[in-house]
């Protein structure tokens, strides 16, 4: 749980 | 090894329009560590195959493990596996589970 909510989150790329 | 994950099942996506049509978040060192399918756009290839959903986590393209790659790595990888004129298809390992 703590470490979820260090990580960033993802940029959305279409493909 | 992506045979032996739990759950997974491979799905061929037939090169059949001209773009492949999936959005895709995630990637190594974020919340979501292998990428997940957000988007499926009507009249791409991954919606006409029919058999990729929102909400799967895509774990190998072409039988590369995208395990351990950053999001701009594993979207290239898509994207080279689409451009390449060597299959006209892409074979995506999924699984539901996040």
């Amino acid at each position: 749980r703590e470490k979820r909510l260090t990580l960033p989150p993802s940029e959305i790329t279409l493909l | 090894p992506g045979l032996l994950e739990p759950m997974s099942t491979l799905v061929r996506v037939p090169k059949s329009a001209s773009t492949l049509g999936i959005a895709i978040e995630g990637g190594a060192n974020t919340r979501q560590p292998l990428p997940r399918i957000v988007t499926i756009q009507r009249g791409g290839s991954a919606h006409n195959c029919g058999q990729l959903k929102v909400g799967q986590v895509i774990l190998e393209v072409n039988g590369i493990s995208l395990r351990g790659r950053e999001h701009r790595e594993a979207a290239c990888l898509i994207a080279e596996a689409f451009k390449t004129k060597e299959k006209d298809y892409i074979d995506f390992l999924i699984t539901e589970f996040n």
